[in-house]
């Protein structure tokens, strides 16, 4: 462990927390993308599918744990307790058009062709594109509540972090996953245009809003 | 390699 990958981590949790609380605080989901939620709990679904067969250390455990509950509690929120502000008008991204290409990569570029090893490739894939659909919300939308934002902004320097991380780890460690790398890659950039509002606007103090 | 597989990252 080293205090990139933990400061991911943190950054991590907090993003979960933040927009669990601001859904559960505010009792609405409105601005917030059901399919990336739907995305993110399958990507933690298929990814900690060893969690009972495979102990790494309580820390790994325990947030594993965090991240599952509260993704289903998220969904959970967003489909059933406050359905009714679910903005299902502006949530129209084709989530199929991520998940089957994905599915289809994480069946040809593997590091071991072995169930639980696709199904971890597949939630590695996944995750980098798993935000699309909420970026794609904001960008019909026009717009974002500011809490919102914050949650994006945690979520998007995770991975930040976790390049970092990787970069620390081939010198120190010598470890190198390259799947891992580029699709963090990917999900990082996929996060620049809306750094640079988030940095530009949201820090400045306005509200974000988008060309409509 | 085995460490590879051993995804200890969240």
């Amino acid at each position: 462990m080293n205090i990139f990958r933990l400061a991911g981590d943190l950054s991590h949790l907090a993003a979960i927390i933040v927009l669990l609380l601001k859904i559960w605080k505010t009792r609405s989901c409105a601005g917030i993308s059901g399919k990336s939620q739907i995305l993110f709990a399958l990507v933690f679904t298929t990814r900690y599918l060893d969690l009972f067969t495979n102990f790494i250390s309580p820390y790994n455990t325990v947030m594993k744990m965090i991240y599952l509950g509260c993704a289903y509690a998220t969904v959970y929120l967003i489909y059933m307790k406050f359905k009714a502000t679910y903005d299902g008008n502006h949530d129209t991204f084709r989530a199929e058009f991520l998940v089957v290409p994905v599915g289809g990569l994480a069946f040809l570029v593997n590091h071991e062709f072995s169930p639980l090893e696709i199904l971890w490739t597949f939630s590695i894939y996944l995750e980098s594109v798993a935000i699309l659909p909420q970026l794609f919300m904001i960008s019909k939308t026009g717009e974002a509540e500011t809490i919102t934002t914050h949650y994006l902004f945690a979520l998007g320097m995770y991975r930040a972090l976790y390049l970092i991380n990787w970069i620390w780890r081939y010198y120190f460690e010598n470890f190198f996953d390259l799947i891992a790398i580029v699709a963090g890659c990917v999900q990082t950039i996929l996060y620049c245009d809306f750094f640079y509002l988030y940095i530009t606007k949201v820090l400045q103090g306005k509200k974000l809003s988008l060309p409509a | 390699r085995q460490l590879m597989l051993n995804h200890d990252e969240l």
